[in-house]
């Protein structure tokens, strides 16, 4: 009854994304598929397919979740059916209501209906209702998101017409997040690749991209925006030419006054990379063939890697190869002492026992920390900087701080189904 | 067929039935507030439109639900920035007629019997979903 008093003005409607709304699946791959009764008579079933499979790229590129779309399965083993009908739909007990109002709703069990009187029309278009947006929005509920009245949420329950392009902002991504969790998983390598840039007045500039690489995919991660680039992951094959298309060991730019070479690493070859354009060197100006041994190039360093990184400061290459990194001096073209050392020894850890020890995935330096990062498995360590030095003294050089989760610093690096991958 | 005469079927003219009937009177936005979760109590169950005999118990006085529904359009109106005035104005009557999506707002999803697309077991507890497979 209505008689009961209701909460103040800062009332949310209950299961709000503020009371964050209920997990509706246990299980990391889920499949969907428009079930054959239920297709629509306004966009070909080739346009309505590819809608839905972006719509759930879209979630899975910040959860970790993926979404497959099942043509063969038995429907009742399909976790997300969806389907387009007008007035009394697909045995539904919600009627449609015609063109206006109710333009599509979602059950808890997975099942999604559009209102085919409605004009749905492809994510180009500015006109009608964005098929993609709706798609997106009434996945949130399946997944087990409410209604939200926060502006620029796709979570909200009317449709708000803006242009085409529309991409999940950050509290819808921390809302499903609150549901799902963050996504982990180690990388292959990290690196900044730096471009350079003149400056209206004509100065030399640089500017850098962060990119983490894993398995064949790669991020490039924007760190103003705290989070992957939209509709990342892609394939490295498709971003980087002439280098191997998965599994990268390492990446170094060696960048000094005289000099600017970016080599890729994987196995006991390494590969040069002409940043100008943008494809793997076959032969350099010093008529240098690639790839080439590692061992060819950089007298003493084992093979296969670890990973590596070069320090602009003292011009040296650290090479990582389990529990010992190599110091390689670029100006002598060799390793300093002729003898690797420790990893224990030239990165100290600060925190007894708290350090990767050996085995790393990524040594990155970030420009944007203006920090070395190790990183390994779900977790970093980040190695102590001139700038941390100048604001504690105590700290030891390139000491190794205590261990965090790579998530609670990079957002949203998240992998996507195979099959949605070539979006 | 719906009659058109333009080869790409621009001029397919959405038959006047198809058009979803507008919220124009107090009924109509009863029935919204009850359909969207914004009247009180059971998720969806709503306030009985004037003249409605709920089958179990006498319906509450009509000041009562007077202030019922005073009380769910100020609710309504706050979270859609319309002067929280309790009446059923122009702008209140507008936003109730944009398009929307179908969920109530005070739930993640509707949470009836799943519709028969596939049969299935009895709606689920909200909550994580059944372990077992539902059966055909």
């Amino acid at each position: 009854s209505l008689q009961t008093p209701l909460p103040g003005p800062d009332w949310q409607p209950r299961g709000s994304p503020q009371g964050g709304g209920t997990r509706a699946f246990a299980k990391r791959t889920l499949t969907w598929r428009l079930v054959r009764e239920g297709y629509s008579s306004q966009l070909s079933l080739e346009e309505q397919r590819y809608i839905f499979r972006l719509a759930f790229r879209m979630w899975s590129e910040v959860i970790p979740l993926n979404f497959l779309e099942d043509l063969t399965g038995p429907g009742a083993t399909i976790d997300i059916k969806l389907g387009f009908g007008r007035g009394r739909h697909l045995g539904c007990p919600r009627v449609f209501d015609g063109i206006g109002q109710e333009f599509a709703h979602a059950w808890h069990l997975g099942d999604i209906h559009f209102d085919d009187d409605e004009h749905f029309t492809p994510p180009t278009s500015s006109v009608g209702i964005s098929l993609l947006k709706v798609a997106v929005h009434e996945i949130g509920h399946v997944l087990g998101l409410p209604h939200t009245y926060r502006a620029g949420s796709i979570m909200q329950p009317n449709y708000i017409p803006q242009g085409p392009a529309f991409e999940l902002d950050w509290s819808d991504r921390k809302a499903i997040q609150k549901l799902y969790g963050s996504c982990e998983g180690a990388f292959d390598t990290a690196f900044d690749w730096i471009r350079k840039d003149r400056s209206h007045a004509g100065q030399g500039t640089a500017r850098f991209s962060t990119y983490f690489f894993r398995s064949g995919w790669y991020w490039l991660y924007e760190n103003r925006n705290n989070r992957t680039r939209y509709g990342d992951p892609a394939l490295i094959l498709t971003g980087w030419h002439g280098v191997p298309a998965q599994n990268i060991d390492a990446f170094v730019h060696v960048w000094t006054w005289g000099r600017d070479e970016r080599y890729f690493f994987k196995g006991n070859r390494y590969w040069r990379y002409d940043s100008d354009r943008d494809q793997a060197h076959t032969e350099d100006e010093q008529g240098k063939r690639y790839p080439r041994l590692i061992s060819e190039g950089f007298p003493g360093i084992p093979s296969p890697l670890d990973t590596a990184f070069y320090d602009r400061g003292k011009q040296l290459i650290y090479f990582f190869r389990g529990s010992f990194v190599f110091e390689f001096d670029v100006a002598r073209n060799h390793v300093l002492g002729s003898r690797p050392k420790k990893m224990t020894e030239v990165f100290p850890a600060i925190e007894p026992r708290d350090h990767p020890f050996r085995n790393l995935d990524s040594a990155y330096y970030s420009y944007a920390h203006k920090s070395v990062f190790f990183l390994k498995g779900n977790a970093y360590w980040k190695v102590v900087s001139d700038g941390d030095r100048r604001q504690r003294p105590w700290l030891p050089p390139n000491g190794v701080f205590p261990k965090r989760s790579i998530p609670e610093t990079w957002f949203d690096v998240c992998d996507v189904h195979a099959s949605t991958l070539s979006m | 067929e719906t009659l058109f005469h333009s080869r790409d079927r621009s001029d397919l003219a959405p038959s006047p039935l198809r058009r979803a009937t507008p919220i124009a009177d107090l009924r109509a936005a009863q029935r919204f507030l009850s359909k969207y979760g914004w009247a009180e109590g059971r998720p969806g169950a709503g306030f009985a439109p004037p003249g409605h005999r709920s089958p179990r118990r006498d319906p509450p006085p009509a000041g009562a639900r007077g202030a019922a529904l005073a009380q769910s359009l100020r609710r309504f109106q706050e979270v859609n920035a319309l002067p929280a005035s309790g009446k059923l104005d122009a702008a209140t009557l507008a936003a109730m007629n944009r398009p929307r999506c179908g969920v109530p707002d005070t739930r993640p999803q509707l949470q009836a019997q799943a519709p028969s697309t596939a049969p299935r077991p009895r709606p689920a507890p909200p909550g994580p979903r059944p372990r077992a497979r539902p059966r055909r």
